[in-house]
């Protein structure tokens, strides 16, 4: 792993004396292969590590008989701090119900979360209520009915023709009357460069008025986290951010690239298809899992 | 000329940015720029160049299997959740209806709340018949009466949808082994085309994928999807070059008639705008 690596090559440098400035360089550049390899966008690397240097050519690694592990160690660390530090809760409102907005691009995992999270607080003695404003997609609304079937939580869906923001109006509404604590509003997936569904999703927001808007991202997702999550964060802002299918091998430099760019934080982590594989984000398993 | 003239470092940092952005990947970026530095010439011309010849393959890019006359022609897609499989089932079902065959589908995701009904609507759209079980059905079950059913009626075409799965789930790739095993029970030509179905917008994951679906169920080429985004996929010259898949079709879309030709030139000149 990385830190073994990067002693072997300090090794060999060690050889012939003091360790320098040009050697800590040539060592994150392995940091660089790394972040590159987990995804995190390039220009994203390129500002951390410059943060990092200063830190890097420091006494404590030049003095250190394992400079490689010191390294790694003040990477890793300020990893943890550029991913929020700790966990971010999401934020329940003082008047419920509280309104959480989810969107994303399409197969980002929006549907399967939007039923796990009303798991969740289903199971903490929480009134869900789930909303299936996804109209174009085909068999969407069956799809979230089944899951809310499942997990026993009432849903709102569409009649025949009714926009995304009539459903979400009525929605809220209807949880309104019925005293839920949560009301959950899964949306088609859209992409960021299509102007009308751009347009219909800061429509939902409107009309939702929602107190947690969360980006659901793919874990896997490459250096286009970057233009996406920019692209909504102008549109209808952004509370924080969801990384799904995160059981998986990918590493997640989305995480640190989106957290960077937006400065909003991982609110969960998706861990699998079942509806109990939610997590809270832990930095430093993050930071871990990113250096490889 | 303008090229001679800029600092060497300086275009070396500008390409590699380039392709680091289309999601060619930092191993594969520097393979591509150190294979063109010996070379006189545009850098911008000569790399498009050298892309094109990784993705042209030995040019056996041109080369498909043709509709097989004794037997359904059987299309297995496979990949990851939410990539685009069902999706793509219904395009390809669209396509060789439009073409005058006779198409059966699949509906093999025999798990996820509203799959068989997603792939049903499907199945409407382009008039296609749908073999489905119930949900939680044996999904090779599924596969293997929907082979005997596209035999026993003479269809030219079968579309099989199967559940999207992490690569490193081994017993998820077992279920996909067993799939592929009672498609070929039935003849060792099925199936025909094995797809694995990518998105676009992922990143470095894709060589995961790519190298464990082939292991599991010896893949044909990649179906990249999603590529009317801003992502530009260069995942997949890694791919080719370290699992020597070809991309087949690309999705441009959600709906019917967004399945293209996989075309190497439009790709490259896509991703290095
Ligand atoms: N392994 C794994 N699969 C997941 C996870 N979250 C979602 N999925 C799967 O990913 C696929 C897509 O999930 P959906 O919830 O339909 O995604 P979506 O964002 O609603 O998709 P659209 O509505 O089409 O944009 C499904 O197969 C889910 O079961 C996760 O954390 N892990
Ligand atoms: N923009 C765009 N969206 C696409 C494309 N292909 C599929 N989609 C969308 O991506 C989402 C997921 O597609 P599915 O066909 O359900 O994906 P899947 O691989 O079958 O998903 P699972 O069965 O859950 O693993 C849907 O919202 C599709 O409409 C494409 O080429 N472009
Ligand atoms: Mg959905
Ligand atoms: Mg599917």
């Amino acid at each position: 792993e990385i830190s073994r690596k990067l002693d072997s090559a300090f090794q060999k440098l060690r050889g012939k004396g003091k360790l320098n400035e040009k050697d800590v360089t040539a060592g994150l550049r392995e940091i660089r292969l790394a972040l590159l390899e987990a995804d995190v966008h390039y220009k994203v690397v390129k500002e951390f590590l410059s943060a990092v240097k200063e830190r890097a050519v420091g006494n404590e690694v030049l003095k250190s008989i394992t400079p490689g592990q010191q390294i790694v160690k003040i990477v890793h660390e300020e990893l943890v701090k550029l991913l929020g530090g700790q966990s971010a809760p999401l934020r329940l409102a003082s008047q419920p119900p509280t309104v959480v907005l989810l969107a994303g691009l399409q197969g980002s995992g929006k549907t399967t979360f939007a039923a796990k999270l009303a798991a969740r607080y289903k199971k903490r003695g929480k009134r869900p209520h789930l909303v299936a404003a996804d109209i174009y997609r085909p068999a969407a609304a069956d799809q979230l009915e089944q899951l809310a079937e499942t997990i026993g939580c009432t849903i709102t869906r569409g009649e025949e023709g009714e926009s995304p923001e009539s459903i979400t109006e009525r929605a809220i509404r209807k949880a309104r009357g019925d005293l839920k604590d949560l009301v959950i509003v899964d949306t088609a997936g859209r992409l960021h460069v299509d102007d009308d569904l751009m347009g219909e999703i800061e429509r939902i927001s409107a009309v939702a008025e929602p107190h947690e808007t969360l980006l659901v991202v793919d874990g896997m997702t490459g250096q286009d986290a970057v233009n996406v999550a920019t692209a909504f964060q102008e549109r209808i802002g952004l509370d924080g951010f969801v990384l799904t299918k995160m059981d998986g091998d990918a590493r997640g430099g989305a995480a640190l690239s989106i957290r960077h760019v937006t400065g909003t934080p991982v609110k969960f982590v998706g861990v699998g298809e079942g509806i109990e594989a939610l997590e809270e984000f832990h930095p430093d398993r993050m930071a871990t899992r990113l250096l490889g | 000329s303008a090229v001679t003239r800029q600092d060497p470092e300086e275009l070396r940092e500008e390409l590699e940015a380039v392709l680091l952005q289309g999601d060619v990947g930092i191993l594969a970026a520097d393979r591509l720029i150190k294979s063109i530095q010996g070379q006189d010439g545009d850098r911008w011309q000569l790399l498009e160049e050298e892309m094109l010849r990784i993705l042209e393959g030995e040019g056996e890019n041109g080369e498909r299997p043709p509709i097989t006359t004794g037997g359904p022609h059987v299309i297995l897609l496979v990949g990851t959740n939410g990539s685009g499989k069902t999706t793509t089932a219904g395009k390809l079902a669209s396509k060789y209806a439009g073409e005058g065959k006779s198409v059966l589908l699949a509906a093999a995701d025999t798990y996820r709340a509203a799959a068989i009904e997603q792939l049903q609507i499907w199945g409407e759209r382009s008039g296609v018949d749908v073999i489905s079980q119930e949900r939680g059905a044996d999904a090779a079950s599924v596969a293997y009466d929907s082979l005997s059913a596209a035999i026993a009626r003479n269809m030219d075409v079968l579309i099989v949808d199967t559940a999207g799965r992490l690569q490193t789930r081994s017993n998820l790739m077992d279920e996909l082994k067993k799939i592929r095993r009672v498609l070929q029970k039935q003849g060792d030509q099925y199936p025909q085309e094995t797809f694995l179905v990518l998105d676009a917008t992922i990143g470095q994951n894709a060589l995961s994928q790519a190298r464990l679906f082939h292991e599991a169920v010896e893949l044909d080429g990649l179906i990249l999807t999603k590529l009317d985004g801003t992502a530009k996929g260069g995942m997949v010259l890694a791919v080719r070059q370290e699992v020597d898949l070809p991309v087949r079709y690309i999705g441009v879309g959600e709906r019917a008639d967004d399945l293209m030709e996989f075309s190497p030139k439009e790709f490259v000149q896509a991703l290095l705008e």
